[in-house]
């Protein structure tokens, strides 16, 4: 997993922004933030709420986002 | 078809119908759900 | 807070049934299952999602599965 990864779970999520998740920059972040994902917990919410479907979710991502298969995969 | 004036249970039962595995169909996650659905009935 | 929730956060999550949460006894977690909140983790997501807002998140579980207040508080 990336530097920011590692980061990212090194201590508790809290009320990290969406950008300190990995595979989301500026962009993707701001697009998140847009919509209601400003938090980190959010989308780990909409993770959960989509029974943890790593399909579902990647599709959801680049619905949300535009994040591409790299992204969505970080 | 149109899903938007569908209630959440109406795409729930779709999606099942359509054996579509699935969450709950919630605010956060119908849109989703609602595009499965496209496809399904495309393909 | 309840002996239930008590057991409940004495171990993480993982894939515990909806009844497993304080408050959520068999009739209304017959009727979270059926709207596809059958694990625990699902609820957490929507808690989640409506950014940890308790009065969204009983509003939710009113309309859901008609919890009363002391279901709701729990």
């Amino acid at each position: 997993t990336s530097q920011k990864h590692k980061e990212f779970v090194a201590e508790p999520m809290g009320e990290k922004a969406v950008m300190a998740l990995a595979g989301i920059g500026e962009v993707l972040g701001k697009r998140l933030e847009e919509k209601g994902f400003d938090k980190a917990y959010v989308v780990l919410g909409q993770f959960l709420v989509l029974k943890k479907d790593e399909d579902f979710f990647r599709e959801w991502l680049k619905d949300t986002c535009g994040a591409n298969a790299k992204q969505q995969f970080d | 078809m149109n899903f938007s004036n569908k209630t959440d249970k109406e795409i729930a039962e779709l999606l099942d119908q359509y054996m579509i595995k699935h969450g709950p169909v919630v605010g956060s996650t119908r849109k989703l759900y609602e595009k499965k659905l496209h496809e399904a009935l495309e393909s």
